[in-house]
């Protein structure tokens, strides 16, 4: 799972059992009382700028905890602290893999000529299963889990980090795979890494790019419920501009690919405009623009202030 | 690419946690995801209101993580942004 904490907004990306809308109420009363931000509307809900929530359907919806184990009771939970949901289905409603979005009207009294650098936002997620196994076995480690306590004079929080197993097993697995390798740069690029191997198995890794992006990976390796998810808010177009390394997220989404090479994956891609370069591109993906997968959909949801693009393939 | 000095660059790490975290149970592998831009950037944050959501301290986000059932393994941080790793 992974956090990311902007000035004005968090992105929070949580796998397992957990319980990913209850910190709602929590946050909010800090906003509120610490960083002293109104954001309560007429009707005393939340009205902040905008408000995502989505989800692909569960492998095992019942062993989810509380209202995470029905989309709907999940809706009415985020219905009673935002003002102006709207709550989607997307894909084929007779799959077991579709998946839902809630999202938010924007709050466009907050947009002004002067803040409109977020027109060029945009997120890229992949969601995969049925992993290859050859692919997967690289994401188990088997390290030895420690039953230690340790002592406030073993410096539990310290910067001293070159010993920690987890993160340099997590280390090697990106190297190994090439995870670092998703989007072209050059020396000009900075970049920051974090990777950790769980135990027996499983890996996450947050990777920032020019200080501002970033993309994260999860996978769950296990045999018959196997699972990586890749998600980015780089724009590969400005990262072409900027090293003059030529790619598109198709180039990202086949690198992605060679690294896991699923079963069945779906692909959104999140823009605010039709006309970003990103989407027009893979809006046309032809069919031999991903080899040894075939297009089972496209779908495309012209959604208040954003555009999303769909895709479902199988392997051939 | 990333380089070996990156295991020593963390902002904040639970040694703790990153030695005896299990996960022989995290069979679910689809994640929530959440998302909430408050502002539509850091400019338009009120400006007498100086503070941003980078103010608020690790020990609260450990707290209302929490809530979520997540630990915080590792943070990296930059100009801009933080970068939290969470069990699960």
């Amino acid at each position: 799972s992974s956090l990311f904490v902007y000035d004005h907004k968090i992105t929070l990306k949580t796998c397992g059992t957990t319980t990913t809308l209850f910190c709602l109420e929590e946050l909010f009363n800090v906003i509120e009382h610490e960083l002293d931000w109104d954001l309560k509307h007429e009707d005393k809900k939340y009205f902040p700028y905008k408000v995502f929530y989505s989800r692909r359907c569960f492998m095992f919806p019942l062993k989810q905890r509380s209202i995470h184990k029905n989309w709907n009771d999940e809706v009415d939970y985020l219905n009673k602290f935002f003002c102006y949901g709207k709550s989607y289905m997307v894909g084929r409603n007779n799959q077991d893999d579709h998946w839902n979005l809630y999202v938010s009207d924007t709050r466009k009294d907050m947009q002004s000529e002067e803040n409109a650098e977020n027109e060029n936002d945009e997120t890229l997620e992949i969601l995969m299963t049925g992993l290859d196994p050859a692919c997967a076995d690289k994401f188990v480690c088997n390290r030895e889990v420690k039953d230690v306590v340790f002592s406030e004079n073993n410096d539990n929080k310290s910067n001293d980090d070159a010993d920690d197993e987890g993160h340099l097993l997590g280390y090697n697995m990106t190297k190994k795979t090439r995870l670092d390798k998703v989007y072209e740069t050059d020396s000009n690029v900075s970049f920051h890494h974090d990777a950790f191997a769980f135990s027996p198995c499983g890996y996450s890794s947050n990777i920032i790019l020019q200080n501002e992006y970033y993309y994260t990976l999860h996978v769950t390796p296990e045999k018959g419920w196997s699972y990586a998810s890749f998600e980015s808010n780089v724009p590969v177009s400005l990262l072409a501009q900027q090293t003059g390394k030529e790619q598109d997220n198709i180039d990202v989404f086949g690198r992605v690919l060679d690294v896991f090479k699923p079963k069945d994956l779906c692909l959104t891609f999140f823009a605010k405009s039709m006309s970003n370069p990103s989407f027009q591109k893979l809006m046309k993906m032809s069919k031999n623009s991903i080899p040894h997968y075939k297009k089972m959909d496209r779908i495309i949801y012209d959604l208040d202030d954003y555009q999303l693009l769909y895709y479902k393939f199988q392997r051939e | 690419t990333v380089t070996i000095k990156e295991l020593t660059n963390h902002s904040y790490i639970d040694h703790e946690l990153s030695a005896t975290l299990d996960s022989t149970e995290a069979f679910e592998g689809p994640e929530k995801l959440l998302e909430i831009w408050f502002y539509p950037n850091k400019t338009a944050i009120p400006v007498p209101k100086a503070k941003t959501l980078r103010s608020i301290a690790v020990e609260k986000w450990v707290h209302i993580l929490k809530l979520v059932k997540c630990d915080v393994l590792s943070i990296k941080s930059t100009d801009t942004m933080d970068a939290f790793l969470l069990s699960e």
